[in-house]
């Protein structure tokens, strides 16, 4: 495998606002298929993460606000970050995404697990 | 790489059976830190599969039973499976787990795409 880079697997981010509610956030994990939604203020600055499991995890305890489930010591990516260096930051941080950010904290994207179990070819 | 097989990275799978409710099938993917719940019945059979994101659609949804959210057509691989393979079935179907069964369709444990993504290694 030749050496590749994050952005090369960067897709759209699902994002979301902090003064959305659960059920919304719900919905869009959804609507979209995915499990992680990046919370951006209004000039798409990283704010923190919430995903399927923080919304599961509101279920477990009945924590009602969005805010109270969002996780916000993030950790990003870069789209010059080496693949591998991007799976071991999963790995040690027992984690299923990565949101891709610039050098100013602007959201370009996600990458997940996922997408990255597509470069396990034969 | 040299091929490798599922066998070497099958791990303990948490299950619930399908008299469980939603709040406590969202506490025991809380507790173990996980987002796949394999649904057996009481001598280990395979019955379906419920993880976060359906949780989640529980809560966008409304939906109170947990029968309701219980993903029954299960894509599962078995010890023998090439890694790629179930990496193929991962990509192929969108979803982020495997169950791994034996030839009766007993569980015998799990293999996630986090658990696929550790061996991108330098
Ligand atoms: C620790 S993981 C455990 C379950 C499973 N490994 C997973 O990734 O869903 C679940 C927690 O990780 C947080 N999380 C997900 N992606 C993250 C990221 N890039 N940086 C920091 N926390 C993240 C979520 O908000 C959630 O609270
Ligand atoms: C289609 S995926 C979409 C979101 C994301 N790709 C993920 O895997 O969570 C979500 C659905 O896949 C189902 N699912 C998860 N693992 C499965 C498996 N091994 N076989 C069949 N369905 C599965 C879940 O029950 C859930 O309803």
């Amino acid at each position: 495998r030749e050496l590749a880079f994050v952005e090369a697997l960067i897709r759209p981010s699902i994002t979301c606002s902090e003064d959305d509610t659960i059920k919304s956030v719900a919905e869009r994990i959804i609507r979209h298929s995915v499990n992680h939604v990046v919370v951006v203020d209004n000039r798409r600055k990283l704010r923190g993460i919430v995903t399927s499991w923080d919304v599961t995890k509101a279920v477990a305890d009945g924590t009602k606000k969005l805010v109270e489930i969002i996780t916000r010591k993030v950790v990003t990516t870069s789209p010059d970050d080496p693949i591998e260096e991007a799976a071991r930051k999963l790995a040690q941080h027992n984690i299923s995404a990565l949101p891709v950010t610039d050098k100013n904290g602007k959201v370009l994207g996600i990458v997940t697990s996922e997408d990255l179990t597509k470069l396990i070819r034969r």
